[in-house]
């Protein structure tokens, strides 16, 4: 799976997602992927998110929503609200995944609650940051 | 310069350094900083947010390393299934899809749909329909997709009846989704 969340000049957020799925799946089975709150959600004033893992534990949790609502409801800053959901319910559940997000002021978290995820931002000076491991 | 942010994930899950080659993970990191200039060539031009995520997230799926677009892993029955979505946190307007076969960049489809149509989701035959009908998309072989290290990885999944990336032999590709 891959994913984006981007705050543009202009004050707008956004978040997109897409992936090839599981290995050997069968069935049709669909992941949380192109479910909008679930593994793809953005809000205006809010949070973009993206989720990547393990997709049916991630349907159930409503992960991108989550996050969203525990901003806007909870008043949670991105990083708690990230933090929580990721090693909450879903840890509990057995549910190995990673989140990449982004706030209404451009503040950028990544969370995850596995040995690792390829991720990246810009630094800075706008340069490219990335990282594979914990 | 104009005040933005971007942010990119390409999988999560078990990637074990000790097992990763150099070159492989040299890859990877190329490949994750090219997604990003993606995205922020757009930002800096001041293009939309909407644009940079679904930027972004082409360059990943035209790169076999990442499980989407190009680098889709196989299904049981050795085909590619791909799903997407992309949402404008400006108007709360979202595409998505899911089950497709034939689409060479399922994110450019998932903004098609949220700007075409009246829709939120299509999905499978439905979808593709309206990607070449409507849309202006390519009918895309599956050969496009397949790569002899999906095809060894789905090999090893079939051999002992797993369906998920989480327990793969494969040192860079422990993971899910």
């Amino acid at each position: 799976t891959v994913g984006a969340v981007a705050l543009d000049a202009s004050g707008n957020l956004a978040a997109a997602t897409s992936t090839g799925g599981l290995t050997n799946k069968r069935y049709g089975r669909i992941g949380d992927t192109p479910i909008i709150g679930a593994g793809t959600y953005a809000r205006n004033g809010n949070c973009a998110v993206s989720a990547t893992g393990m997709g049916e534990v991630l349907l159930r949790c409503t992960v991108a929503s989550d996050i969203s609502g525990r901003m806007r409801y909870g008043n949670q800053s991105l990083k708690d609200a990230c933090h929580n959901v990721v090693n909450g319910e879903i840890k509990g559940l057995g549910g190995e995944c990673g989140v990449v997000a982004v706030d209404a002021e451009g503040q950028v978290h990544f969370s995850l609650n596995c040995p690792g995820m390829y991720r990246g931002t810009l630094d800075t000076h706008g340069e490219p940051l990335v990282a594979i491991y914990d | 310069m104009a005040q933005f942010s971007l942010a990119i994930h390409g999988g999560a899950g078990t990637i074990e350094k000790h097992r990763m080659k150099a070159d492989l993970e040299q890859a990877y990191r190329h490949a994750l900083a090219d997604a990003l200039l993606a995205g922020k060539n757009i930002l800096m031009a001041g293009g939309s947010s909407v644009d940079a995520v679904v930027a972004a997230v082409v360059s990943m799926e035209d790169n076999p390393l990442f499980n989407a677009g190009r680098g889709s892993v196989l299904t049981h029955d050795e085909m590619v299934e791909m799903d997407a979505a992309v949402m404008n946190g400006k108007d709360l307007n979202a595409g998505a899809l899911c089950g497709v076969r034939h689409i060479k960049n399922p994110i450019v489809l998932a903004r098609d749909i949220m700007t075409g149509s009246s829709h939120v989701m299509l999905s499978g035959d439905g979808a593709e329909k309206f990607a070449f009908n409507e849309a202006g998309h390519v009918y895309t072989e599956q050969d496009y997709f397949f790569t002899e290290r999906r095809y060894d990885q789905l090999l090893d999944a079939k051999s002992t009846g797993r369906a998920a990336l989480s327990e793969s032999t494969f040192p860079d590709d422990k993971k899910h989704g």
